[in-house]
C-alpha cells in the first residue's frame, strides 16, 4: 500500500513546482506538497503549499480569490502526470483572474493541449477562448421550454502563423 | 485518445438528437447566460458514469428534456460518446437513462455498469477521482481542501 | 410579532417583481416572493421564484450561474427597499455573467446609485466599472509581505454627456 | 448618509496609516489579483461590526499587517470609518484590534459595543443582516437560500 500512494504521490509533488512556475510565468514562483507522516502517508494528511510570485510563505487560506485559482490549477495538472485522463473538461475556471492571470492561464492550456491533453473548456471570456483551435458556440432557441442550438467553428483556418490574437472572432 | 462527437437525444436543454463536435486538442464552448453550456458538461459527466447529485438534478428522470416544467418530452435520453483511441479507432460508450435506471452500451452492446466502468479506467478515466473534471463555480474549493480530503484524493488515483 | 414580519415582508414582495424586471431589462421576467404559512409566515418558509426572460416556470435549482446571480441582485436589492442601508459593497458580483448581462447588470447599479443609494462594487471587468463615477485603484507595492499602495481617480470630469462608455481608463 | 473616507492603521495588507476615498455615490474598487481588494471589503466590514469569521481570519490579531508569515509591525490595528450623515455633518466610526480585544469610538469616544451597533442601527446598518454586504463568490448563494434560511434573513430586518 505504501509502495503504490508513494508510487502516486512522487510524481506530482516533483511536477508541482514546474507547473506553478509555468502557469505564473515566474521562476520565482514555487509549490510544494508534502505528507504529514513519511513512513505511512496514507494514514493523514497532505499539505499543499504555494509561494505566489513576489510573496512570502504564507498559510494557504491568506490567498486571494485569483490566487486560489492558479493554485488549484497547479494541483490538477500535476496530478494529471500521474494520472493521464484523455481530456479534461473546465468550466469558467476564469472567473476570478485578472486579464494578465487570463493571458498565463490561457497560454498555458494552449501549450497543455498541444502535448497530448485534450482540453474542453467553457469560457465567457474573449481572451480565453480566442486561443482555442476550435469553438462550439451553443444558442437559445426561441421555445416553451429552454432549447440549446450548437454551432460549431474551426479557428484553425484563422491563425496563420501561431498566436490566436488576430482572430477577431464571432 | 480524445472525445471526437457527442450524441445527444433529449438531455437536459437538448431537444431531440443533437451531434457536437467534431471536438479539437482545445475546444472552447462559447454562449450566453442560461444557454445550455454547463449542461453540455453535463452530459460529458453522464457518459462517463457520474452519480446524479453532481449532474445538478435530484433524480436521473430529470435529465429528459422538459422534465423541469414537468413536460418531459420522452420517457427516455441518452448521451453517446464517440471516443477516438490511441490507434484511431472509434470507439462508442453510451450511457441511457429509461425511467430511473441506467443502462450503459459499449459499440452497441449491453453491458453492466462494472464492465463500463472498468473499460472507462482502461482509458484512464477514473470517474470518481474527478481529477481532469471542474464543474462551475467549484476551481477554488480544489485548493482549499483540507489535508485529509487532499490524500483521500491520491487514493483514488492510486 | 405577525404585524413586524408583515410590515418587513409586504415592500419587498411587491418591490421584487419590479426590479428583477429593470435588473433584466425585460418586462417578461418575473419574480415572486411567498410564505409557506399565510396566518404566520415567521413560523415556516419563505418561496423565492423567478422566471427569466423567455423561459417557464421551473424551480430554482434549475437556474444556471448567471441566471442566479441576477436573481440574488434582485432579491438583495429588493430587500433594501424595505431596509435601506446607506451603502452596498459588492465583491465580484459579475464574475458568472456574460457580456449582455454585464451591461444590464452595470446599468442599474448605476441608476440604483443616483437615487441615494451609494454603492462600492470590487470588479475586474472593464465594461463594469468603467461606468462608475470614480475609481479606487489597489496595486501591490515591492514589499516583503503583501502591502497595497492606493490611488484614487474621478471620473466624474470625463463623462461630458453621460454614459462612461468614452472613458478609456488605466 | 454616505461613506465618506476610511482611515487604515496597520490592518491586512494597507501598512502604515492610508487614508482611502473619498468615496462617490458609485465607486469601483479596481486592481490586481492578490492586490488587496477584497481586504478593502473586510477593512469595512470589520468597522461596522463584523466576526472574525468572516474577515477571512481566525482571530482578530491575524488583522494585523504582516500577521500571516509571523511578523506583525504593531500589536494594535484600527480602522475608521468618516461617514457623512444625512445633515452633511461628518462621524468617526472607530473600531481598534489590540491583542484580541475590540475597542469601538465614536468622535474619539471609547463606547461599549452594544452603543456602537445601537449606533449603527440608527444609520440603518444591520451587520447581522448583512443584506447590503456581498462577500467574494457569494451572490449565487443568496438567491439559493432554502426557505427557512429566508425568513430568517427577513426577521433580521424587520
Ligand atoms: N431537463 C431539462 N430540460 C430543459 N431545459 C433544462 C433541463 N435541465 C436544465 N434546463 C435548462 O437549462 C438552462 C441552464 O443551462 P446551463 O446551466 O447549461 O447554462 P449555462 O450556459 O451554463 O449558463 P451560465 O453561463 O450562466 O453558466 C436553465 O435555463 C434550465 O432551465
Ligand atoms: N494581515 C495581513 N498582512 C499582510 N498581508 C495580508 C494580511 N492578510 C492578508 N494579506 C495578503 O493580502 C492578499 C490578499 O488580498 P485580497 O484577498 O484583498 O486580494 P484581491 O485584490 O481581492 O484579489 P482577487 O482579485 O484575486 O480577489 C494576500 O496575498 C494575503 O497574503
Ligand atoms: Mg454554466
Ligand atoms: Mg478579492
Amino acid at each position: 500500500r505504501y509502495r503504490r500512494f508513494q508510487e502516486c504521490f512522487d510524481p506530482v509533488s516533483q511536477k508541482i513546482d514546474e507547473i506553478y512556475k509555468a502557469l505564473s510565468r515566474n521562476q520565482s514562483a514555487q509549490a510544494f506538497l508534502g505528507a504529514d507522516n513519511m513512513e505511512e502517508p496514507y494514514l493523514e494528511g497532505i499539505q499543499y503549499n504555494c509561494v505566489a510570485p513576489g510573496k512570502r510563505f504564507r498559510p494557504m487560506d491568506n490567498l486571494s480569490g485569483g490566487e486560489k485559482t492558479v493554485a488549484a490549477l497547479a494541483l490538477l495538472f500535476a496530478m494529471h502526470a500521474r494520472n493521464p485522463s484523455p481530456f479534461f473538461v473546465l468550466d469558467e475556471i476564469d472567473a476570478a483572474l485578472d486579464n494578465t492571470n487570463i493571458g498565463k492561464v490561457a497560454q498555458f492550456i494552449c501549450d497543455t493541449a498541444k502535448n497530448d491533453v485534450q482540453l474542453i473548456v467553457i469560457s465567457l471570456k474573449e481572451e480565453f477562448y480566442n486561443k482555442a483551435d476550435a469553438l462550439v458556440g451553443i444558442f437559445p432557441e426561441p421555445a416553451n421550454c429552454t432549447v440549446s442550438g450548437v454551432v460549431t467553428m474551426d479557428l484553425t483556418k484563422f491563425k496563420i502563423g501561431g498566436g490566436g490574437n488576430d482572430t477577431t472572432l464571432l | 485518445g480524445m472525445l471526437h462527437t457527442l450524441e445527444l437525444d433529449n438531455f437536459k436543454s437538448y431537444k431531440g438528437h443533437q451531434v457536437i463536435g467534431p471536438f479539437y486538442q482545445f475546444t472552447a464552448i462559447i454562449g450566453p447566460n442560461g444557454s445550455g453550456k454547463s449542461n453540455l458538461m453535463d452530459a460529458i459527466c453522464f457518459v462517463l458514469g457520474e452519480r446524479s447529485n453532481n449532474l445538478r438534478v435530484r433524480k436521473l428522470m430529470d435529465l429528459i428534456h422538459g422534465a423541469p416544467i414537468n413536460k418531459p418530452v420522452a420517457t427516455k435520453c441518452s448521451v453517446t460518446m464517440n471516443y477516438r483511441d490511441d490507434k484511431g479507432e472509434i470507439r462508442k460508450y453510451c450511457r441511457a437513462v429509461h425511467g430511473s435506471t441506467s443502462e450503459f452500451r459499449i459499440d452497441g452492446k449491453v453491458v453492466t455498469p462494472q464492465v463500463y466502468n472498468a473499460e472507462m479506467e482502461e482509458i484512464k478515466i477514473f470517474i470518481k477521482a474527478k481529477n481532469f473534471l471542474v464543474y462551475q463555480g467549484q476551481i477554488e474549493q480544489i485548493a482549499m481542501k483540507n489535508p485529509k480530503e487532499r490524500t483521500a484524493l491520491f487514493e483514488e488515483i492510486s
